[in-house]
């Protein structure tokens, strides 16, 4: 049965589309069966999957409001891994849901009949601990939290982690922390060193042995609708995300 | 009278908290006297201005709900460089507000009694386009758009484009550009040239000369409270925000 996890921090930046986009290629090509779902009206994961911006185009926001997953899914260009586009119409939902029953709960209802189509079902999430990540976080088994090494992202991390912790007790009790990815990592540089260290100290074992590095690769390749694995399979960010995806698989025992 | 500028961009970590801060700070060198309001619950202005956070302070929440202005002010550390604070209690108003009577006009009618207590008025705005950046828009007299030279930073132009553009068709008909700050500028990296080249022919003249490079300094700054020039006055960072407010300076006449 299918994983469900949400990317999410709402520290803007810190490479959640990123890890959305090129995990779930590395885990595709690990012939795990993938479906993204772009939970963000900036529908960065859509066009970085190769589809344009188009408001038109059906997709999560039409998922929230009740239709059939069939109607939005969209293969990519690349084996077993799908996609729900989204588009800024999505932005609306947070107002229009405000007052509806169960609005936490409509991403949950509709991915439950996904489950058993795919092995990993990834939420990216937009920069706010809003309705849309609400949804994210109450339909997900487990919430990776992409994390630069910088002062104001230290600083988000308490308003994340009660988020959290408030929809364990209510919406999803069975959310759990599938890891902290340290992401743009630049060795060379003491904030990063001073920052790392006190994100360890917090999260301790729950942070990857995977570290993302900044590397240029990877803010290059969605101007090509790509994956950085297509666009440049030898540089160290696809070599990144290949190990983080091992590490995942490893975790979960599976392949 | 006080300029009231909103700084700007749904897409997450551009640099608008970097730019609220340390733009407010040069401006308050020159002798003008700054406001800066924290228009995100994430806080970040106000922490980078040395406020610890503390969901008890009064502040921007409050002045949406009614508060008088003096209330929720509070004098930082450096001259004539006035905040006024938030807390994520602050990500209740998107909620709270949405049936209220003029839910897009509460910062306006608030800020309109302290124009002419200050020079600059600076809205450091959330990573969305969401009721607290509308109410930004909405009070002031320009937007300041901080914009990196990556892909996904060119795709969420056009969004912010509409809602400037609809802003100034129903709710702030005087709304201008201020200017398009390209930011974390590395001119060694060919993305950024093209990206540049897109947002300088997209933009004409709007574009500040000044570009702010990458530059550590700016990013240390914050987790010791302080403006980058007042943490190291002679680094590349500490400069460019000089320059930007000459340049700010200079096309408004003053000083
Ligand atoms: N490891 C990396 N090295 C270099 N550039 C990176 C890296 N990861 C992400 N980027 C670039 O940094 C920018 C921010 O990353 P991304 O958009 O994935 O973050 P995000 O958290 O999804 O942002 P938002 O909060 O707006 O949704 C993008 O331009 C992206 O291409
Ligand atoms: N020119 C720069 N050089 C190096 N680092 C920078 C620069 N500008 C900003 N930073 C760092 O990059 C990160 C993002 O910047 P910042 O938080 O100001 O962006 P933002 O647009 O306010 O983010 P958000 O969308 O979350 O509000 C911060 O850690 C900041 O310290
Ligand atoms: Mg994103
Ligand atoms: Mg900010």
């Amino acid at each position: 049965l299918g994983r469900i996890i949400a990317i999410a921090n709402q520290k803007g930046g810190v490479g959640k589309t990123t890890t959305a986009i090129n995990l779930s290629a590395s885990l595709a090509a690990a012939d795990c069966r993938v479906l993204v779902v772009d939970c963000d009206p900036q529908a960065n994961s859509t066009s970085g999957l190769g589809f344009p911006q188009d408001a038109e185009r059906p997709g999560v926001y039409d998922l929230l409001m009740g239709a059939e997953p069939d109607a939005v899914i969209l293969e990519t260009a690349f084996d077993s891994l799908h996609l729900i586009p989204s588009s800024r119409h999505l932005a609306g939902a947070n107002v229009e849901l405000v007052d509806a029953d169960g609005r936490e709960q409509r991403l949950k209802k509709q991915l439950a009949k996904l489950r058993d189509r795919y092995d990993f079902i990834m939420l990216d999430c937009p920069p706010a601990l809003d309705l849309l990540t609400i949804n994210a976080l109450t339909a997900a088994d487990a919430v990776l939290i992409p994390i630069q090494c910088e002062y104001f992202a230290l600083e988000g991390i308490s308003a994340l982690m009660d988020t959290v912790d408030s929809i364990q007790q209510s919406l999803n009790p069975g959310l759990s922390i599938e890891g902290v990815l340290l992401t743009m990592f630049d060795e060379r540089m003491t904030l990063t060193r001073q920052v790392e260290a006190d994100l360890r100290e917090f999260f301790q074992e729950d942070v990857f042995q995977t570290v993302i590095p900044r590397n240029v690769r990877l803010a290059e390749a969605p101007s090509h609708g790509k994956p950085v694995m297509q666009y440049d399979l030898r540089s160290r960010g696809a070599e990144s995300y290949l190990n983080l995806a091992r590490e995942i698989l490893a975790r979960s025992g599976s392949r």
